[in-house]
């Protein structure tokens, strides 16, 4: 496409067009969106994440993330779109506007670019890394199990061939060292938001442990608050609560550990569908898909700016 | 590349403890190629499960004698993915 105001949202693209997409939309504003390479994958890959800053430096930040398991790909899809609204609304939403007057959104739409593009040209359903595992003709490690949160706890598997296998060692994954160390070095992100599909739920910490978070109840009247805001344009019915006790154990998770590095709103999605497609979500069920999703992102994000910690 | 001719996604759920045992141990069986869209994680929620074609009827039966309730999600996953691969050129070629 020649701008993104050509891109087509209702469709699923493919790595190279989603980083030229990327490209496009840091030309077309570039006082508002940067691109910052955060690493490289096993492959040696860029890892991408786009920064939305209205200026000042370490402001106070978000950080959302898409397509960290490779094959749901409604959530890469969603990030995209997410990347085009923010574009568009951050001069005539109020909301937004105060939003990214006060602090930066950072958006990495393809979280796990080995993994993504395994998915476009070999395994559609392939869901972990890339990464050889040593003693093993397995590939790949869960990304979602790979995080310093409980990690090799029972909530993830120690068999390399295991689509939950947590890895030799925790951040063993560049593509989860890379959030590590940027969350680190940032110093200030005040929320984390990791999107995934399917199931249509809203989730906060902990996965690893039955023990709730000490902010359990603000992140619950959160995610009550979100869901409903999402619920609102499709009637689209989410489920919300921690991770162990809606789902089930997961050791080594990402919001887990975001939260224990003081990351207060730290949430996942879950987005649609509950089972009717799964991870084959139709094409033209991105766009509902990502704009009911942003709704709850807004409520999020407008909490994170209103609730400074 | 990766091809699901004959794969089907099964919708389990599991009405007691042990049909939920049992659907945990099939995640043990690596022979059957399964892969669980939705692990198991407690009485009456799903268990979707991606099936490969030769693991289909031993898997069906392997539910069936043991009373274990099941329906088909997904009947031709690779009729999805080709759609899926379709409407992505169309999409790249207008």
């Amino acid at each position: 496409p020649l701008s993104t105001s050509t891109f087509d949202y209702s469709s699923y693209h493919s790595l190279d067009e989603i980083y030229a997409f990327m490209d496009l939309l840091v030309a077309e504003n570039p006082n508002l969106v940067s691109k910052l390479e955060i690493g490289h994958t096993t492959e040696n890959r860029p890892i991408y994440v786009l920064k939305f800053s209205k200026g000042g430096t370490n402001r106070p930040a978000i950080w959302i993330d898409t397509g960290i398991h490779s094959r749901e790909w409604v959530t890469q899809a969603s990030g995209v779109w997410f990347a085009k609204k923010i574009v568009q609304d951050h001069e005539n939403d109020s909301e937004l506007a105060s939003i990214l007057d006060k602090m930066d959104i950072f958006l990495e739409i393809v979280t796990n670019p080995d993994g993504f593009a395994f998915t476009q040209t070999k395994n559609r359903m392939w869901r972990k890394t890339r990464s050889k595992q040593s003693g093993s003709v397995c590939v790949g490690v869960d990304p979602n199990r790979n995080w310093d949160a409980g990690f090799g706890g029972s909530g993830a598997s120690k068999n390399p061939c295991s689509d939950t296998y947590h890895g030799p060692y925790a951040n063993s994954e560049p593509e989860v060292k890379a959030i590590v160390d940027f969350v680190t070095n940032h110093g200030n992100i005040k929320a984390f938001i990791s999107i995934h599909s399917y199931s249509q739920l809203l989730l906060y910490p902990y996965g690893y442990t039955t023990t709730p978070v000490p902010d359990q109840e603000e992140l619950h009247e959160i995610s009550e608050k979100a869901v409903a805001a999402l619920s609102s344009l499709y009637g689209t019915k989410y489920k919300y609560g921690s991770i162990i006790t809606t789902i089930y154990q997961a050791s080594g998770g990402t919001i887990d550990w975001t939260y224990n590095q003081g990351i207060k709103y730290s949430f996942t999605f879950e987005l649609r569908d509950t089972g009717r497609y799964g991870f084959l979500l139709p094409a033209s069920q991105i766009v509902p898909t990502a704009q009911e999703t942003w709704l709850a992102l807004k409520v999020i994000m407008v909490h994170t700016r209103d609730h400074p910690y | 590349t990766e091809t699901f001719v004959g794969h089907q996604v099964l919708r389990i759920i599991p009405g007691n403890d042990k049909e939920l045992q049992k659907v945990q141990e099939l995640q043990d069986l690596e022979e059957l190629q399964l892969d669980f869209w939705l692990a198991p994680r407690g009485l009456g929620y799903p268990v979707d499960v991606r099936v490969p074609f030769p693991s289909l009827q031993p898997l069906k039966a392997h539910l069936e004698a043991n009373g274990i309730s099941y329906s088909i999600m997904i009947e031709d996953v690779q009729a999805l993915v080709d759609h899926e691969q379709m409407e992505m050129f169309r999409s790249s070629r207008s």
